[in-house]
């Protein structure tokens, strides 16, 4: 057995950029990264896998709607969400991935799922939530993945070609 | 993007990787987080990868899998792999991001090329840091 265990997180490129930070912001978006940190780790601490720690930090950050994913994912043209999560464990490489799923919470779950229980590596679309809802996962509303950020973010872009990473301040970009 | 990498006590790596994608995207755009190999990659030979940023060139770059390549095939240490991708193959190209990274050893690298990264690490053997990089 080896002794050294370790995790590290990241809540992606910045959704406030430098000089947009408020100290009750920082304090917020550090609270929520120390939250997913403790969880996380507390899984190896108490003998956990590493694929059980990483699906656990992952969720915490997808529950938190400062960061773009889950309950903070952005706001597609259309004003839905689009969401994306892989996870893959390094002793047997097995993956799970899944792609372009709306209404549901935790899209990291549902890749683990799909590395668990299906033979497949990567569904999308309309099937892989035929089979998020054969597994038991339920859809949650529109509502719940609204943030009035996030919804100005998308006024700023909707109707235009344009599209935008968090951290890109560049609107006329192909790459965000 | 949010993302998590890990090594148990076993030595056993992991990565996990989720995304709400890009404002105003459309046609079905997919980033760099769903695609194993691209933004999310686990080999306990090498080290666990996930990735954030402009997904398009990390897809053009198989970052996760280079970091994986360059220390299976090239000897190099995680550290030296993550920054080789990181800061020259990738940032070569136009790409703005970052990853994180562990090893089957539990050692840790989080390089990025870009402002505003959040991070957070905490080691069996004392490290543990949470970081907004501006």
């Amino acid at each position: 057995m080896k002794n050294t265990f370790s995790i590290a997180i990241h809540g992606g490129a910045g959704t406030l950029l430098k000089g947009q930070m408020t100290q009750e912001k920082e304090l917020a978006y550090k609270n929520a990264l120390q939250s997913a940190l403790t969880e996380g780790y507390d899984v190896l601490k108490n003998g956990g896998s590493s694929i059980d720690a990483v699906e656990k930090a992952v969720i915490i950050l997808e529950n938190c709607p400062l960061f773009n994913a889950g309950k903070g994912s952005v706001f597609t043209a259309e004003g839905t969400h689009e969401m994306d999560a892989a996870i893959m464990e390094g002793n047997k490489l097995q993956a799970g991935a899944v792609s372009l799923i709306t209404g549901i919470a935790n899209p990291i779950s549902l890749a683990r799922n799909i590395m668990d229980k299906s033979e497949h590596v990567f569904l999308a679309g309309d099937g892989a939530l035929e089979f998020a809802k054969i597994n038991g996962f339920s859809l949650e509303p529109a509502s719940y993945f609204y943030d009035e950020l996030r919804y100005n973010q998308w006024q700023d872009l909707k109707g235009s070609d344009n599209f935008q990473l968090d951290h890109s301040v560049k609107k006329d970009s192909k790459f965000g | 993007t949010v993302g998590a990498v890990a090594c148990d006590k076993y030595g056993n790596i992991a990565a996990a990787t989720s995304t709400g994608g890009m404002t105003n995207k459309k046609w079905g755009r997919v980033g760099d987080s769903p695609m194993i190999g691209a933004g999310n990659y686990a080999n306990n030979k090498t080290c666990a990868v996930s990735c954030t940023g402009s997904g398009e060139f990390f897809i053009r770059g198989v970052v996760a899998y280079d970091v994986s390549c360059l220390m299976e095939y090239k000897g190099m240490s995680l550290e030296a792999a993550c920054n080789e991708v990181i800061n020259k193959r990738i940032l070569s190209i136009g790409g703005d991001g970052g990853l994180i990274a562990v090893d089957a050893k539990g050692n840790i690298s989080m390089p990025f090329n870009t402002e505003g990264m959040y991070r957070a690490c905490k080691s069996s053997i004392g490290i543990e840091e949470v970081l907004i990089y501006e």
